[in-house]
């Protein structure tokens, strides 16, 4: 495993964008793994819809019937993938622009850029994380976002820390160790792509440290889930 | 070391809270002025601006608070800093079923060798 790894450094990874007042940070971070894993199967990044899933995705947890991805009102990254199979893909940002509210279904097969191959769960593990970050891309993970209404910069590792999920943000990469503004301590730390605007937190990215002596701080470790795009020519 | 986890975070009950209080009271006013220019925010009517800066002053506790429970970040003023911690979680955020029992029904992902 590098020391370091960061796929904006290669060209995976789009720009921030802005979820605004909807609960729609599920779509972000599906669309946000998927443009990741399209990248890799195709060379180009295109920047895909959040409001076709916002819209038309409303499919249900399989072990949880009464769980399904729901518009502003929240969803879930692994039942998102499950919609794009079923639906045959995404189309682009610029054919589907995003709205902030749910909106009805305007989905044009005809328009597809993406589709999801497959998609599966990562377990627990950070060096695994790390590991199918490096070999799939961008990972979307879920996160307890309690410290961040008021995080401007820095390593965030807070003493205390809830693990229930409630946002869900994209994993590009990852630091050996980062300068802390505060009592310069050195904090190997996972690189976050959020969905609340450039002007939050270092441009829209929140980073949240990681290591053996921190495992699964605020959740981060505990719903990691990689998609795999079919490779178009 | 490790930082104490335990930290003194009331202040003392001697008689200077007052003027600290009335300190904090012009401190968030002359805040949430440089807020509302930062961010672009206009409110409904005098009494919506008030109750705003009202949840911005404990939004100022909270950041303060933040800073010492999460001191290798830095933590502020940020453009949620006039929602209550409900109004930010309903508005902004959006994981539903969140934890591992809603990912029972996905495949795992093969074990990827991490040495070498």
């Amino acid at each position: 495993l590098p020391a370091d790894f960061d796929w904006r450094e290669h060209g995976a990874v789009g720009p921030v964008k802005d979820q605004g007042s909807c609960g729609s940070c599920w779509s972000f971070s599906t669309s946000g793994a998927l443009e990741g894993a399209h990248y890799l199967a195709t060379g180009k990044l295109e920047v895909l819809s959040e409001q076709q899933m916002v819209d038309c995705d409303h499919e249900c947890d399989p072990s949880e019937s009464r769980a399904c991805d729901s518009g502003c009102n929240g969803g879930l990254m692994t039942t998102a993938f499950s919609y794009l199979m079923k639906s045959g893909g995404l189309q682009s940002e610029k054919d589907y622009p995003y709205a902030g509210r749910e909106n009805a279904c305007k989905f044009d097969k005809s328009k597809i850029v993406a589709q999801v191959k497959n998609f599966s769960v990562v377990s627990a593990n950070e060096d695994q994380i790390a590991a199918n970050l490096v070999k799939h891309g961008p990972l979307a993970i879920g996160i307890n976002a309690v410290f961040m209404q008021t995080y401007i910069g820095g390593v965030s590792c807070p003493y205390i820390c809830g693990k229930h999920l409630d946002h869900g943000v994209l994993l590009v990469g990852y630091g050996s160790a980062g300068y802390a503004p505060i009592r310069f301590k050195e904090k190997p730390y996972w690189i976050i792509k959020n969905s609340w605007g450039e002007n939050w937190g270092e441009n829209g990215y929140y980073k949240i440290c990681r290591g053996p002596h921190v495992q699964n701080k605020c959740g981060v470790d505990s719903m990691v889930s990689t998609v795999t795009a079919i490779h178009t020519s | 070391e490790e930082d104490a986890l335990i930290e003194q975070v009331v202040g003392g009950g001697d008689g200077d809270g007052d003027d600290r209080e009335l300190g904090e009271l012009l401190d968030a006013e002359a805040h949430f002025a440089s807020f509302e220019r930062r961010f672009g925010r206009t409110y409904r009517d005098a009494g919506e601006r008030a109750y705003r800066l009202s949840v911005f002053r404990d939004n100022l506790r909270r950041a303060r608070r933040h800073q010492r429970l999460d001191p290798t970040a830095a933590h502020g003023v940020t453009k949620f800093s006039d929602l209550t911690p409900a109004e930010f979680r309903e508005r902004y955020l959006g994981l539903r079923g969140g934890g591992r029992t809603s990912l029972a029904s996905t495949a795992e992902a093969p074990i990827l060798p991490t040495d070498g």
